[in-house]
């Protein structure tokens, strides 16, 4: 439990002092354990050049928060089919959600506005895509927006939570996720932060929401203050990582940007906990761009941990991993996570081992429990499925039932683990079962895979039922998903470059000495001898040979017809002489004189010689061992031309990406991946439109969501923190014009008048006695906008 | 048709061949193509403006005849998903 020291860092937004979830933990606070988010700052990882976005109804892109950080290249409609995902306005701001959501990721530091993210120096975009009609082609194409330009994608969003439904990603959604997993940042994975299910509602179980039980989703569910379950949280097998979120209504909440400029601390539920947690891994990401999709996973089951959060149900699993159905490992911890990230080993290969379907038909007898038994070896047999150590532990079911929400399934381990897939949910009277559907648990993280695993399914009927009608499990298959080494072990090498020189094969190994000289041998001689023939039929029995002669006296000299790997023919000597060390194959002795390199080295064509680190420019290339020349847009990359980890002059790195870096008064425009000029009003824009400034142009002020030459009627113009140019502020209501500081109108809307520089409307009222007015004027009501119309006119007029 | 569900006049479809492949079909039975759907290779957005927009079953005329086109591997009319924000 780091104690950050919160007085070191302080910011000037307004909200900065109601983020009791950022300074958590010092001792004066009320929660008792952070997320040390603070010591995560402290270390220096604010989520420089990490790319996230949010799925939701849009995101307002010239928030005063959240401009600054905004990235149109992270960014997509998929409602309007273009590429600015600025929300749709209504009186009854039904799209405020990704606004929210994007503030707490990304809302910029110090900047007198609102709050700070907690990744608050990451670029944050939106993709609209809850706006219209979610379809399955919808979803896929929000979670397929640039995979190789986005790190993580956060959703706080799912099925209904009516307690009656079961449904998740359709066919095309599951192939996007497959797709980001396999290719998305240039084949690390993409990343996917979900809200754990909840909605608003109760009775329902979260592993009926096939976004949160897939194994490329981190879900994410919340805790309160104090560390209780909020009344809105639904238990889940899948559940990876808790933060803080809402509670009670006497407990403190979340504040975050909020739609039309503004800051809220309405925003609630496991929607706020996902978010925190994006940022979170951003943060990871800043300290270790390499890390894939599963040391993400790995490294949040590592470091969260259960601290004072309450729930009856901690457990510690085999592997000796505290976990809960509530809160998953436990209360995340973004310092632990930077922490480990930097000094972080990829994990192994995923494996997967499928077990063969249990086929056979089984009766669930109401108010009994079903038993029924898989033993598996892990799929030792099989190298490339074999899952020793596991992750993620599928369970795919085919049940009948004549009322589905009767039922709760649990799967104990042979460790004894046990995990509940599913509860009983009283509104779910379906008589459709489960077809095919899959629950899956991280309970068992860690834990060995061989044994016999067991299914219970219990049917506790909550209301009359037909007896003669039974369920029937009709089948079930367990999928294990791990890798077969301990993953806490080292395994790769792939992130620490301290690989020492390969020692050579002992058939390579030859010491350096000057040949023998030869004997005498009367019988047939084999081919490769010389004319002065041999002593043996073999080739080391030559005397003189015709091409090659390999070896010294003390390993055995021996004639070939070609030199072996590490040696050059010396065509003068007719001999193999050694390469430089490291050499695989060369035309010389010396160091400059490398064709090839063993394994571990990389060639340099800059001056022919093997080195196991690349110059700056270049890349080692696994397949050719052969240092390559990066992209000329970057300055360093890492395993291919374009994964880039730095940038030449006049680009900026985005994940693993560069972009040009675009002169003020130009955006980069995506279509013809160019600078093109912004409107002539603003100064720097997200796109071509009056509408799309970031920031004025030199004589221009920002009114609303535009650059104008002069504030408009009803507006006054005075300073604003943090930008370059003035600002028209909105003038007192009912006020046509007035001066700075906007307090003092100077001119009055028709149907009003100006009294003592406000304006009052036009009527006048008959119980403006004395009585009356002294008590509006004594109370000063009419300097109240909502007691204006207390007879103020005729009060104030009459002196 | 199943119960409950509110039918668009969107289709994923896949069809092997690229996109002039692709746009070609989409013409022969009156749709017009949307694009690659993110980066799922051969998958394609096709939308129909002369199917009513929503609608409580799967409408048939002529655009249905796409399910059977040889040339088309899988076609699936899209499907409202009712989602609520967490």
């Amino acid at each position: 439990n780091a104690q950050s020291d919160p007085s070191v860092i302080h910011f000037n937004d307004p909200k900065w002092s109601n983020m009791w979830y950022i300074q958590c933990g010092d001792k004066s606070s009320r929660c008792r354990s952070g997320m040390n988010i603070l010591a995560a700052w402290q270390r220096g990882y604010t989520g420089k050049n990490v790319v996230v976005t949010i799925l939701d109804d849009g995101i307002e892109k010239n928030h005063p928060d959240l401009a600054q950080n905004y990235d149109h290249l992270a960014s997509y409609d998929v409602n309007g089919n273009d590429h600015d995902p600025t929300p749709r306005y209504d009186s009854r701001n039904e799209n405020i959600h990704g606004t929210r959501c994007a503030g707490e990721v990304a809302a910029a530091a110090n900047n007198s506005h609102c709050i700070v993210g907690i990744a608050y120096n990451a670029h944050i975009g939106g993709i609209r895509m809850l706006d219209g009609d979610v379809t399955d082609l919808v979803e896929a194409k929000s979670l397929g927006v640039r995979p190789d330009y986005i790190d993580i994608y956060s959703a706080s969003w799912g099925p209904k939570d009516d307690g009656k439904t079961v449904d998740g990603p359709g066919l095309l959604t599951k192939q996007a996720f497959e797709q980001g997993i396999k290719k998305g940042r240039k084949g690390l994975g993409s990343i996917f932060v979900w809200a754990s299910g909840n909605g608003g509602r109760q009775g329902d179980h979260c592993s009926c929401d096939g976004y949160t039980s897939s194994i490329y989703t981190i879900s994410i569910s919340s805790t309160t203050e104090n560390g209780n379950k909020p009344w809105y949280l639904e238990i889940c097998s899948s559940t990876l990582a808790t933060t803080y979120s809402s509670g009670e209504f006497n407990e403190r909440k979340i504040v975050t940007t909020d739609l039309r400029h503004r800051c809220t601390d309405g925003h609630t539920g496991t929607s706020v906990s996902a978010p925190i947690v994006a940022g979170i891994i951003a943060l990871a990401l800043e300290a270790n761009l390499l890390l894939t999709w599963r040391d993400v996973q790995h490294l949040l089951v590592k470091t969260s941990r259960p601290v004072h959060l309450k729930a009856d149900d901690w457990k510690t699993n085999a592997a000796g991993l505290r976990v809960s159905h509530l809160y998953g490992f436990g209360l995340v911890d973004a310092e632990a996570m930077v922490l480990e990230a930097t000094k972080w080993r990829t994990v192994p290969p995923q494996h997967t081992c499928s077990q063969m379907p249990e086929r056979r038909s089984r009766y669930i007898h109401a108010g009994e429990r079903l038993n029924s038994s898989i033993t598996t070896s892990g799929c030792s047999e099989e190298p490339e499925q074999h899952v020793g150590y596991l992750e993620h532990v599928v369970v795919k079911v085919l049940i009948v039932h004549p009322r589905r929400g009767d039922l709760e399934i649990n799967l104990i381990s042979p460790s004894g683990t046990r995990s509940q897939l599913l509860n009983k949910r009283l509104f779910d009277s379906s008589n459709e079962g489960f077809r095919n559907w899959e629950f899956m648990t991280v309970h068992f993280w860690g834990e060995r895979a061989e044994g016999t695993w067991t299914l219970e399914i219990g049917d506790s009927p909550s209301k009359q039922r037909n007896p003669e009608v039974l369920g029937n499990l009709k089948e079930w298959t367990l999928i294990l998903y791990g890798t077969s080494q301990n993953p806490n072990q080292p395994y790769s090498a792939q992130h620490s470059r301290s690989r020492m020189l390969e020692i050579p094969a002992p058939e390579e190994i030859l010491v350096e000495s000057e040949l023998e000289e030869e004997d005498e041998y009367n019988s047939p001689c084999h081919s490769e001898c010389g004319d002065q023939g041999c002593d043996g039929p073999d080739t080391d029995h030559c005397l003189n040979c015709v091409h090659f002669s390999s070896g010294s006296l003390k390993s055995g000299r021996t004639c070939v017809s070609h030199c072996p790997l590490g040696h050059y023919e010396d065509i003068a000597s007719r001999r193999c002489r050694r390469c430089y060390k490291g050499c695989e194959g060369c035309v010389g002795r010396s160091a400059g004189n490398c064709l090839s390199c063993r394994r571990g080295l990389y060639l340099n064509t800059l001056n022919s010689s093997c080195i196991d680190t690349c110059p700056p420019d270049y890349f080692a290339d696994e397949n050719q061992r052969q240092c390559l020349r990066c992209h000329d847009t970057c300055m360093r990359c890492l395993w291919s031309a374009d994964r880039c980890t730095a940038c030449s002059r006049g680009y900026s790195l985005a994940g693993m990406t560069c972009v040009p870096e675009c002169t003020n008064g130009t955006f980069f425009h995506l279509e013809e991946m160019t600078c093109s000029p912004c409107h002539s009003s603003c100064r720097t824009c997200t796109g071509p439109g009056k509408e799309e400034c970031i920031q004025c142009a030199e004589g221009y002020l920002q009114q609303e969501w535009r650059c104008v030459p002069t504030c408009s009627p009803g507006y006054y113009s005075g300073e604003a923190a943090g930008v370059p140019h003035n600002m028209c502020y909105r003038c007192e209501e009912n006020c046509l014009s007035c001066s700075d500081p906007g307090t003092t109108c100077t001119r009055c809307k028709e149907g009003y008048s100006l009294v003592s520089r406000t304006c009052i409307v036009n009527a006048s009222c008959n119980n403006a006695d004395e009585v009356f007015c002294e008590m509006v004027k004594s109370n000063r009501l009419c300097g109240k906008r909502l007691y204006r119309q207390f007879c103020c006119r005729t009060c104030l007029m009459n002196g | 048709v199943v119960s409950g569900h509110v039918y668009t006049n969107h289709w994923a479809v896949r069809i092997t061949g690229g996109q002039e492949q692709a746009d070609r079909i989409a013409a022969k039975y009156g749709y017009i193509n949307f694009g690659q759907i993110g980066s799922l290779e051969d998958h394609y957005h096709f939308h129909h403006s002369r199917v009513v927009r929503r609608a409580a079953y799967s409408l048939k005329g002529p655009h249905s005849f796409i399910h059977m086109d040889p040339e088309v591997d899988w076609a699936q009319q899209q499907v409202v998903k009712p989602r609520v924000k967490r």
